[in-house]
């Protein structure tokens, strides 16, 4: 899991 | 970006587009929660905190400020412009014991323990609920009129087609966020019961009316 990647989505 | 993706974000915008439109044309908020409304637009702005801090695209910035805005408009509409016709008695749904459950949560279950990072947890769970007041308003008055039906569709929609997103997200590109998967999953669950009635009952030219 990307736990600290951006959140991309809406 | 993916099809899922486009397709439930435009789903998500028509539901919005629909919603404003049936207020102004009828210049009434009647079978419309308040309630379920703020609670969307507490969820938009604890969720677009990010966009001060991070930039993503030109589209999700506008798409986030579109959300952050319309809900407010919605609000503004309801509560000042046509608050007359706003229908408080049944409305009566107790948002708090949505809020608490979901912000406690939100402490328990995130992926890191920060004010930003908190408030993003606590606004996916809370969109996963907030519309259970609308539900439940409808559940009251027994029925809603075809274009808050087309209004509900479209927002149920959204998250249905966000899972398909995930889906493919989670074989395409290895990505996944089980926080955002759980509750979305919850989200659209419940919708079903509503998505049963609109597609045998509104879909055939007939109003939403729930069973005695």
């Amino acid at each position: 899991v990307d736990a600290d990647a951006d959140h991309d989505e809406l | 970006m993916n099809i899922f993706r486009l397709a439930g974000d435009l789903s998500h915008l028509l539901a919005i587009i629909l919603l404003l439109i049936k207020i102004w044309k009828t210049r009434s908020c009647a079978g419309i929660s308040g309630k379920s409304q703020i609670l969307f637009a507490i969820v938009y702005i604890t969720r677009y905190l990010d966009l001060v801090t991070t930039f993503i695209s030109l589209y999700n910035t506008f798409m986030k400020l579109v959300f952050i805005s319309t809900s407010v408009a919605t609000l503004y509409l309801m509560y000042v412009k046509f608050k007359a016709t706003y229908d408080h008695n049944h409305d009566s749904f107790r948002i708090e014991f949505l809020l608490i459950p979901c912000f406690v949560l939100a402490l328990l279950i995130n992926t890191a323990f920060t004010v930003v990072e908190i408030l993003w947890t606590f606004s996916i769970y809370l969109e996963a609920v907030a519309i259970l007041p609308q539900l439940f308003l409808v559940s009251k008055t027994g029925e809603a009129e075809s274009i808050t039906s087309h209004y509900l569709f479209a927002l149920g929609s959204y998250r249905a087609l966000y899972l398909l997103n995930w889906i493919y997200r989670y074989y395409a590109e290895a990505h996944y966020d089980p926080i955002a998967i759980f509750a979305g999953a919850i989200q659209t669950i419940l919708y079903c019961d509503f998505f049963y009635l609109y597609i045998t009952k509104v879909l055939k030219g007939k109003k939403l009316q729930l069973p005695a």
